[in-house]
């Protein structure tokens, strides 16, 4: 594993400790979309079944695990916690995502590497991650105003997005058979998404003022 | 033939 796969890595896990924080401590979920979470629970319940059937390493079970487990919690919390829910934007929150179900089911079976049910699951998992976030940007753009936490959690998720793609050009030069084009390109789709973002994040940064996104 | 290599990515 190279340096930029585990920046990566690190700063996905940062963005959900980050999430699981503001849900935590300040009991509220507001200005977080159900919809990307949801996503997000079935991108790694789908592309992590090969936790039952291959072993890589303690790391990647590991991390699977976790990411699995963390994404369901947040779920739950969001949907069922007596309090929690409460604080849920439902009206910002109106992206309709099973389109983007529908719509990257439909290339993964289209597009894949090979045709078993898994490697099927595994593509469309991929494609889905790609757009996931788009529920949750939609509803900084609505809302405007995004609270620290908020902001730093969807700072971090780009950043992963980032470090991967770095990654991907590491092993392309460093390994000898490294071509994985279904992830590459998916996630440069992935990290485009997030230049809007990082463009105003870096901003309100730069001016150390509060985070604001035009309307 | 050509093998993938083993998905070995988060």
């Amino acid at each position: 594993m190279n340096i930029f796969r585990l920046a990566g890595d690190m700063t996905h896990l940062i963005s959900i400790l980050v999430l699981l924080l503001k849900i935590y401590a300040t009991k509220s979920c507001s200005g977080i979309s159900l919809k990307t979470q949801e996503l997000y629970a079935l991108v790694f319940l789908t592309r992590y079944l090969d936790l039952l059937t291959d072993f890589i390493s303690i790391y990647n079970t590991v991390m699977k695990l976790v990411f699995i487990g963390s994404s369901l919690a947040i779920v739950w919390c969001m949907r069922r916690h007596r309090v929690v829910r409460r604080s849920y934007d439902k009206e910002l929150d109106t992206f309709r995502h099973y389109f983007l179900i529908a719509a990257t089911f439909a290339l993964a079976v289209l597009v894949y590497e090979k045709f078993t049910f898994r490697e099927i699951l595994w593509a469309f998992s991929i494609y889905l991650e790609a757009v996931a976030i788009l529920p949750q940007l939609v509803m900084l753009q609505r809302s405007g105003n995004v609270d620290n936490l908020t902001g730093k959690y969807v700072f971090f998720l780009g950043a992963y997005r980032a470090f991967y793609i770095l990654n991907w050009i590491y092993r392309y030069f460093t390994e000898a058979r490294f071509t994985r084009w279904i992830a590459c390109v998916s996630g440069l789709v992935q990290t485009a998404l997030y230049a809007d973002f990082f463009y105003y994040y870096f901003i309100s940064w730069k001016n150390n003022a509060k985070l604001k996104l035009p309307a | 033939c050509l093998q993938t290599p083993p998905k070995d990515e988060l």
